[in-house]
């Protein structure tokens, strides 16, 4: 992803956490954090009626930024 | 629509609420309006009635606020999360916070349009969650609306009267 910095990688995955519940814990924290992060990019970008990758990309990332309600779109 | 599972809903159609303090982007008569208008967009459509009170507990309470502020969901600081509040239950249930380093407005455009936010805010307020239609007021991302010509979209109208049926008084 190389249009993509790591400032906005950790935006995203702050964003899935308080609104898509990224688990935060987890036996193997590596992998079960980039499994989450993918499941809940799905979730969200079904959620939003964007194309379903599971992965982060231009048109996610500027849906993430518009400013928006606090209240979790997927109750944990 | 959509509502929050577990049936959160108020088991009465008389509220209250309380404007615990206020932002300095406007005015407090520009607040106070702001708020009315708000809550009754949802009662134009619903039993649902809204009565001010002025110290005690209200059932929706409404706080402008920064950063981490004593519940749990701290706010960001300017853009990003505008505001959230709490489906109908005891306590904090209700409750409506605005996160005050954004810059609310009245009627301009220069600011986040506080009715608006509200409007949205207190749809949870009543157990409404968020809506995937980009034309419903419950859309978890700030749209801004003319708000002189501004009517409830008919897919939060449905959401309500799902859970509180319609105005018996239309």
């Amino acid at each position: 992803l190389p249009s993509i910095d790591k400032e906005e990688i950790t935006m995203a995955e702050d964003y899935l956490n308080k609104l898509y519940a990224l688990p935060k814990k987890a036996s193997n924290e590596k992998l079960q954090r980039s499994s989450s992060m993918s499941m809940r990019l799905k979730e969200m970008q079904e959620f939003f009626g964007l194309k379903i990758t599971g992965t982060l990309n231009e048109e996610t990332l500027n849906v993430m930024k518009k400013p928006r309600c606090g209240v979790p779109d997927v109750a944990a | 629509y959509s509502v929050f599972p577990g049936n959160y809903k108020w088991k009465k159609h008389d509220l209250t609420y309380r404007i615990e303090n206020y932002t300095p982007d406007m005015s407090v008569a520009e607040v106070d309006d702001s708020i009315q208008r708000a809550l009754q967009v949802w009662a134009d459509v619903s039993p649902l009635r809204f009565t001010r009170i002025y110290s005690g507990v209200a059932d929706i309470m409404i706080s402008f606020a920064v950063g981490d502020h004593g519940d749990g969901y701290p706010f960001d600081g300017p853009n990003g999360f505008l505001a959230h509040a709490f489906p109908p239950f005891d306590g904090i249930g209700g409750d409506a916070h605005f996160d005050d380093d954004e810059t609310f407005a009245f009627k301009s455009y220069n600011g986040y349009n506080l009715f608006l936010v509200a409007a949205h805010e207190f749809g949870h307020s009543l157990g409404l969650e968020h809506s995937q239609d980009p034309g419903a007021l419950m859309y978890p991302n700030y749209v801004h609306r003319d708000v002189d010509t501004f009517s409830l979209p008919q897919d939060d109208v449905n959401g309500i009267q799902f859970l509180y049926g319609p105005n018996p008084d239309v």
